[in-house]
């Protein structure tokens, strides 16, 4: 209810003040890397970073009123996606490179000492590239990030229950509220209506650039434990079995 | 497995009140 009272530039603020702090990986990288130091330090950090996610995604308004089962749905469907939004934004000013944290950037090439992941590094760079061009502001970011994870798994099975029903209601309601947020975040940057239009749409295609980067992200995590290159553990391995488990 | 069994770490952390940078 008090959702409704909720103005777009209230929810703006709300989740701008969620945003996690900076995490440094806090470890001396050797370089030049191997393939398990790189894989490694990647799932170190992400494992950092998933925790505070959840803390995240627990202070978006209304998060915490959506079932417990929706929200771990939501969560382990998107955890990827976020963490490559958030890696996008870090690098958005620093061209040809990759701030997966203030400790760890990576130039392009050295992704050479991970097989496959150069394919990934070059995606990630290339979307950043497209955000840069935009001028994505900081205020549309974090309504990207917000419509990643509510937007994650709207399309699988359909509610049964009379509380998954609400659960579902209270998402959707909450995804309009998203949804008016980036519009009047795009609404105060000068633009015509039709240019206001246009950034709207070029904004939320670029979500399915990065749902597609991370799919395949996501595949090469697996073969990486798989081969046995990294370990994965914690958080990361729980969100990972989610994953592969549910195909 | 049910949903809480399966996801343990996460059900935690969505529950629990205080803040996850504390428990990590």
């Amino acid at each position: 209810h008090h959702r409704a009272a909720m103005g777009p530039e209230e929810f703006i603020s709300r989740i701008m003040e969620a945003e996690p702090p900076d995490i440094y990986l806090m470890e001396d990288l050797k370089k030049p890397f191997t393939e398990t130091s790189m894989m490694m330090s990647l799932t170190n950090l992400a494992d950092k970073e998933l925790v505070l996610m959840i803390s995240w995604a627990k202070k978006i308004p209304g998060f915490l009123e959506l079932s417990l089962s929706d929200q771990i749905h939501l969560l382990k469907c998107c955890w990827l996606e976020i963490l490559m939004l958030g890696l996008i934004w870090r690098s958005v000013d620093h061209p040809g490179k990759l701030i997966f944290s203030p400790d760890f950037k990576l130039n392009r090439e050295e992704g050479q000492c991970v097989e496959g992941i150069m394919e990934i590094f070059d995606m990630l760079l290339a979307a950043t590239s497209r955000f840069r061009e935009l001028k994505l502001r900081r205020e549309e970011y974090v309504c990207l990030k917000a419509m990643i994870l509510l937007n994650s798994n709207l399309c699988s099975s359909s509610p049964q229950t009379s509380e998954e029903l609400e659960s579902r209601s209270k998402l959707l309601r909450l995804l309009d509220s998203v949804i008016d947020s980036l519009v009047w975040a795009i609404s105060k940057l000068g633009l015509t209506t039709q240019q206001q239009t246009l950034r709207l749409g070029h904004l939320t295609m670029l979500l399915s650039h990065i749902r597609h980067v991370s799919n395949k992200g996501m595949d090469h995590l697996c073969t990486m434990k798989r081969k046995n290159v990294v370990l994965v553990y914690d958080l990361l391995l729980e969100m990972l079995d989610a994953n592969t488990s549910s195909g | 497995t049910s949903l809480k069994e399966k996801h343990k770490i996460l059900h935690q952390l969505l529950q629990n009140s205080t803040s996850p940078v504390d428990l990590a």
